[in-house]
Parts: C-alpha cells; sequence; structure tokens
C-alpha cells in the first residue's frame, strides 16, 4: 500500500485536481484507490459530489475517534475509486484536537487500525493507493497527513510563489521525518497549471527543476478549463471529459507514478 | 482611515495580488495606504520585494507585542503606500497564541494604540487606507484581520469551488459581528482571475452577482500574465508594466473604491 501526501501550503496550486483526477487515473489503471480530504474546505469531497451531513462518518469523526476509518469510506461514480470525504465540521478540528494526546498522529493510527484489521482478515491490504489532498496551510491536519503518508508529492503551480514555499515545506518534511516518522519521504513534485506558452511557466519550470534534481515529474499538468469545469457536475476529468488534454496529462502523470512502484 | 480585509479561505484566488495592487493604485490616487501582512507564507512582503530578517520587527512581533506597530512599518518603492511586511516566524504564531489573553483581537488592539497616538500627536488619521491580506484559512491569524477591520472585501476566483466557501466565510463574518466586533461589514466583493472568454467564468459571475445583489464590483480582474510577473521583481504592476491591462483593470478597480468613500 503505497500512502502518499498531496501538499503545498501556497493556495490555490491544484492539489484538489491532481488527488481527484491522478486517483482517478490510477483507478482506471487498475489500481485499487483511496482519496483521502483533510482540507476543512471539503474541495475534494466536491469535487466528486459527495455531500456529507453534519455529524455524518467522515475525516472529521475519523479523527475525533468517533468513526472507524471503515465505516467513513464511500464509493465514487468511478470503479476501484472510494473515498473519505469530509465536510466544515474539520475546520474546528485543529482548534479543538491542540491539546488532545497523540494529536500529530490521529490520521495514521485510525489508518493502522484499518490497515491491520483488514489484513487479519484477507491476508492483503486494503488498498493499492491512499492519497491525501492537504489544505492550504502546515497546521495540525496538514502535520496529520504527512505522518500517515510514506510518501510526498509537492504540487507546484509554475509561477512565481511557488518556489518561495518550498523551504519551509522542506524544513516541515524534515521535522516530521526526525520527530514523527522516520520513512517518510519526498518522491515527487507535480508541475501544475503549466502553460508552455507563457515564459515564467517555463522559466519556473526550469528552476524547480535544477532546485531539485530527478524529483520532478517528466509529465506536467497543462492549465486546461475543463479540469476547472469537471468539478462543478461532480465528475472526475475521466467522467467528463475523456479525450481532453487534462485527461490525457494525468494518464500519463499516473502512468509514471506506477513506474515508480517497487518491483515485487 | 478605512481599514480593510481581504480574504477568501480559498487558496490561490488573488487575494495578495489586490492587496498589492489595489493598494499602489490608491496610493497612485493620492490616498496613504498601508498594507499588512498576516500570511504566514509572507507572499505580500515578498511581492512587494520586503525581505524580513528573522527577529526583526514584522506583524509577527507586533503580534507577540514585542513591537509597536509604529516601528515595524516600512517604506516601499511606491509614494504614498507603505507596508507592514512578515516573515515565516508567523507560522508559529497560531498555536503560540492559542492561548493568550484577548488572542482574537491583538491586531486590533496594535493598530488602535498607533492611531490613537498618531492622532493625539497630530490630530489627523495616520493614514487613509489600510489595507490586511489574509491567509488561505479561517484560523486565529485571518480572525485577527477580521476584528481589525471595519469592511470585508472577498477575493473570488471566477471558478467552481468560488461559490463553496463563500456561506462559510459569510457565517464567520456573522460570528466576528456578533462576538467581537459589530461594526465589521462585507461591502465588497472582488472578481479576479477572470477570463470572459471562458463559460465558466461568465457563469459563475453571475451566479455571484445573484448571490450578493449590488455587493460586486462592476470591474474584474482579468486575467493577465504581467499581474503574475511582476512579483519576481518585487514591484507593482503600476511599476512593472503600467500600461497593461492588469494595471488598467486596478486602477478602474481603486476609482470604484474612492467613490465608495463617505463624503467629508
Ligand atoms: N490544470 C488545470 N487547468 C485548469 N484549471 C485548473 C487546473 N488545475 C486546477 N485548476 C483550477 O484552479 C483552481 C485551483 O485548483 P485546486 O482547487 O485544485 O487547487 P488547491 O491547491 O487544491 O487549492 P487550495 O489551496 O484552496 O486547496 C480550481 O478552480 C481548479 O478548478
Ligand atoms: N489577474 C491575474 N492574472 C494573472 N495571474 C494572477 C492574477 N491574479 C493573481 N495571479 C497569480 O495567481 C497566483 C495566485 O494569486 P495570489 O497569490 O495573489 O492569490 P492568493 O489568494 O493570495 O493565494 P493564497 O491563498 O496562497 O494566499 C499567483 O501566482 C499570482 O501571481
Ligand atoms: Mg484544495
Ligand atoms: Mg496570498
Amino acid at each position: 500500500m503505497r500512502t502518499i501526501a498531496l501538499i503545498n501550503q501556497k493556495g490555490g496550486v491544484g492539489k484538489t485536481t491532481t488527488t481527484v483526477n491522478l486517483g482517478a487515473a490510477l483507478a482506471r489503471a487498475g489500481r485499487s484507490v483511496v482519496v483521502v480530504d483533510i482540507d476543512p474546505q471539503a474541495n475534494l469531497s466536491l469535487h466528486l459530489g459527495l455531500d456529507v451531513p453534519e455529524n455524518a462518518p467522515s475525516t472529521y469523526s475519523v479523527l475525533m475517534g468517533n468513526t472507524p476509518l471503515a465505516d467513513a469510506l464511500v464509493e465514487t461514480t468511478s470503479e476501484n475509486l472510494r473515498a473519505l470525504p469530509t465536510n466544515i465540521d474539520l475546520s474546528g478540528a485543529e482548534l479543538e484536537l491542540a491539546g488532545a494526546f497523540g494529536r500529530e498522529t490521529l490520521l495514521r493510527d485510525a489508518i493502522r487500525t484499518w490497515r491491520d484489521e483488514h489484513k487479519k482478515k484477507t491476508g492483503v491490504e486494503p488498498v493499492d493507493y491512499l492519497l491525501f489532498d492537504c489544505p492550504p496551510s502546515l497546521g495540525l491536519l496538514s502535520i496529520n497527513g504527512l505522518a500517515a503518508a510514506d510518501e510526498v508529492f509537492l504540487c507546484v503551480q509554475t509561477q512565481f510563489f511557488a518556489l518561495q514555499g518550498m523551504s519551509k515545506l522542506v524544513e516541515i518534511i524534515g521535522l516530521i521525518q526526525r520527530r514523527l516518522h522516520p520513512g517518510l519521504k519526498l518522491t515527487g513534485i507535480i508541475p501544475c497549471l503549466y502553460d508552455n506558452r507563457l515564459k515564467l511557466s517555463r522559466e519556473v519550470l526550469g528552476e524547480v527543476r535544477r532546485y531539485f534534481p530527478g524529483l520532478v515529474f517528466g509529465q506536467s499538468i497543462a492549465t486546461n478549463v475543463k479540469l476547472a469545469e469537471a468539478p462543478s457536475f461532480g465528475k472526475t476529468i475521466f467522467e467528463y471529459a475523456p479525450g481532453s488534454p487534462g485527461a490525457r496529462d494525468y494518464a500519463a502523470l499516473a502512468a509514471a507514478v506506477i513506474e515508480m512502484e517497487p518491483t515485487a
């Protein structure tokens, strides 16, 4: 089971769009996938048309210890793709959990219980991929995502502010590695909202490649309005516009992600 | 003195770009302006080329009570435009201040002291406009911005997720009005990153106008790459590309903001 946190404290860079569509592309390639919404904006849940009423099972109730993770998972309209959705209740979690015991590892512990029980019953992993959509901050919710994941994918918009936040993020990942989870590793950087016609986009992409040699995916995700339209219909790009450049980009990214899998 | 918080918990919608360039446009129109960076990403400070070393006066040291606001203000390269910059120290503030007495109104109190002292010495207001650039969340830092401001401008990207977060934001503004600051009012909605060629942009703009009749500025800010390039040079749009559509849009927005001023 690969657990990957999609993160960047810079807002609006394509984290949610990537979690949904990379998840869907991996599912189309035959991998079993769960996408987890840990953003109080609940944009991932919204994108998939999942509306969680207040007090219903959600990421929030899992973190608060009220619901086992298995009971909060829901099906989506895509085969092999399930979700752990959330709602606005989650926006209270950072303050509510500020004093809780083990507050940084609540998500990790809930996943561990789910995984162990599944392996005991069936002898195999519950899923192939677990993807976390993080909020645009480095607070307790994102820390929970990083502590629960083994890999980090950084979504980077190829614009000026992209490079600035990265040093802070790398510092936080280092902190988590030292204090909470030595196995955590930054394994991929995904260029999002890329526009090959803009000199700014090309220049920033070049700088990101120089800064993080070997970590930046060859496949960037180009700006494509179909990707921005799909969420209004509660659909992945493959359901909304399967022939679009957006669908092609995410399918190619998924192929590159699969290639990284350790051969059995 | 008008105090305006530029806010939206949705990330990457144009808050920082608007605070800098609306601030600069008001300054060019002869108003004295201070822009305040209350985002731990310190994107506003970066955009203006202001690099604040650790432990130097900043929004962080003002909130922690270590520096009077007057001592943390810095000049910018634009006439009539000053800034209260910050740095990454601010990212610790939300947890550090979680238990502080009056934690929601630290910024308001610092501004009140600065204003009262200035009026005592000179008999007039310290500035005409105080603009706050808020982070993409509704945590303690954004609450401080809302409690210190009399007006709220909502920056809205004309895309699907734009409408979703607005009901939560309106709820929070109501909470602040009831509990902290009855004078707070949502007085403007600024359509940002608008692309007239996209049906999605036109549709969302129509919905935002229906949802908030009379609050949406007639002047929207169109997508213009010069606006994304200017921060890499530490410049406002008026310094970097004064003839660009981006400069024209922000100048027209500033004129509309000035028209709202109560006539003396
Ligand atoms: N490749 C793309 N082409 C066109 N539009 C895109 C693309 N990727 C994302 N978008 C749009 O850009 C906006 C920001 O994307 P998204 O919400 O996925 O970013 P995010 O990083 O998750 O934001 P936040 O920081 O608020 O969580 C959304 O309106 C989305 O529909
Ligand atoms: N009108 C515009 N045209 C082109 N690019 C723009 C425009 N407005 C903003 N941008 C670019 O879009 C990105 C997001 O804008 P900005 O950083 O101002 O948003 P924000 O809401 O402050 O983000 P955050 O939520 O991270 O604080 C930046 O790279 C910025 O340069
Ligand atoms: Mg998101
Ligand atoms: Mg900003």
